[in-house]
């Protein structure tokens, strides 16, 4: 892997978004890497549709949690993606009013990546956005810099938050992950988190996934 | 009767039960907060210390709670019993004005506790006892007044602004007791969840699912290297 890259300077991730109240992250995630894939491999970055994965997935529970592996699986199957203009966020669960027409990309698979942290960096660097999921541990009152918290206090086994690696690097020589969270910009710095990177802190290997697009 | 004057800021002395009786209403109060009628624990024993703080004085207090037994069979476990729980309070008494600093609950005879309330307390005794500095409830009020203006927060009723700046100052602390475990260079403080408890942010914004269901099973991705 190269030492440092970030999705961000290369124009694959769409603006900082806010969930509200309502535990949607997994959905997210997922448009979140669908963004990074359909750009590097169509060339246009468009903002995708989160709500159609609320109404639309029936195998999640829309604000009560979901897993990125069925969202993959419901986009394949519903046809696609809807924008985010045509099927805007309503942070709560609605009738499905998905349309086929107005899908804008599609993805052929999805698969699991390495829980090894320098490949997921390597994989990251040349395939785009990846798919995580992390404890969420102190990320209640997260402010900035790079969170390393003791690992007795952020099991990789209580993993309650799905969010997007964007890029990796050092600061003041700590590896660091950026992550792109979905709490709005007026959080953290400016709606990132930086984890610690190397030690698979909050269990930030365990569950990384990605759609394929071809 | 007091065991000792109230001269000595570092002492702390045992109380009889007529001067628990404010700060453990106040905690009680607090213990039962948003819960409807009939579904309200009521206090069982209570003991407590006290010392000076500041200008005010800081209640140790250690207290049952009986919680009313369950009625409904489709939520009950069973066999339905009383549960009791064995709760210590932390309430500052300043100017008249209380604050509840720390509640840790468990159920009497077991040593597991109220989800993450003890979670630092093995690891930083040592903040449960670091003196509080003067004035403490009067700052954090301050420091309150700026949060709900900055994320624009409005509350129902005084009760739940009050119970709120409790939530909010235990944060506070939980906050600096997450900073002081961290290995990196994370900062933590005030953030626009700071009058959640912790539990209400589980709720709200995540996702318990993700270490509850193992989801459908997908294929490795091939190495970039091997591409």
């Amino acid at each position: 892997a190269p030492p440092e890259w970030d999705w961000r300077k290369k124009g694959a991730v769409t603006e900082v978004k806010d969930q509200g109240m309502c535990g949607s992250c997994w959905a997210f995630s997922v448009t979140g890497n669908v963004e990074g894939q359909w750009f590097l491999n169509q060339g246009t970055l468009l903002s995708l549709s989160e709500q159609e994965l609320l109404d639309c997935d029936k195998t999640d529970k829309a604000c009560l949690g979901g897993l990125p592996s069925n969202a993959y699986t419901a986009i394949k199957n519903l046809g696609g993606l809807e924008t985010e203009d045509d099927y805007s966020y309503q942070g709560h669960v609605q009738t499905c009013s998905f349309s086929a027409q107005r899908a804008k990309v599609y993805i052929n698979d999805s698969v699991e990546l390495s829980k090894n942290e320098n490949k997921m960096a390597a994989w990251l660097a040349q395939k785009g956005p990846i798919s995580v999921a992390i404890n969420a541990f102190g990320m209640q009152f997260y402010r900035h810099g790079i969170a390393h918290p003791l690992r007795p206090l952020c099991s990789p086994w209580l993993i309650d938050h799905a969010v997007l690696l964007v890029g990796y690097g050092n600061r003041s020589n700590t590896p660091y992950w950026a992550i792109k969270n979905s709490w709005g910009s007026n959080w953290g710095e400016e709606g990132y988190y930086y984890l610690y990177r190397g030690s698979g802190a909050c269990g930030v290997n365990t569950m990384a996934s990605s759609a394929v697009v071809n | 009767v007091p065991a000792k004057p109230r001269a000595d800021d570092e002492q702390a002395w045992d109380l009889s039960p007529p001067e628990l009786l404010a700060p453990a209403r106040f905690a009680l109060d607090m213990y039962n907060y948003g819960r409807a009628a009939g579904m309200r624990a009521v206090l069982g024993a209570v003991r407590g210390r006290v010392r000076r703080v500041g200008r005010g004085s800081l209640f140790s207090l250690e207290a049952t709670m009986e919680e009313p037994p369950c009625n409904d069979p489709l939520v009950c476990l069973l066999p339905v019993t009383k549960k009791t729980m064995l709760c210590s309070f932390e309430v500052l008494d300043e100017l008249g004005k209380h604050m509840l600093l720390r509640r840790d609950c468990g159920p009497v005879n077991t040593k597991a506790t109220e989800y993450g309330n003890e979670t630092f307390s093995s690891f930083l005794p040592m903040l449960n006892k670091d003196p509080l500095p003067q004035d403490f409830s009067v700052k954090m009020a301050t420091v309150f007044e700026d949060f709900m203006k900055t994320y624009n927060r409005t509350y129902e009723s005084k009760e739940e602004t009050q119970w709120r700046l409790t939530v909010f100052t235990r944060n506070m602390v939980r906050a600096q007791k997450i900073q002081a475990l961290d290995r990196g260079t994370a900062q933590y403080g005030i953030t626009k969840f700071s009058d959640l408890t912790e539990e209400e942010f589980y709720t709200i914004y995540l996702n318990p699912l993700l270490q509850k269901e193992p989801g459908r099973k997908m294929s490795l991705a091939k190495p970039v290297d091997d591409l």
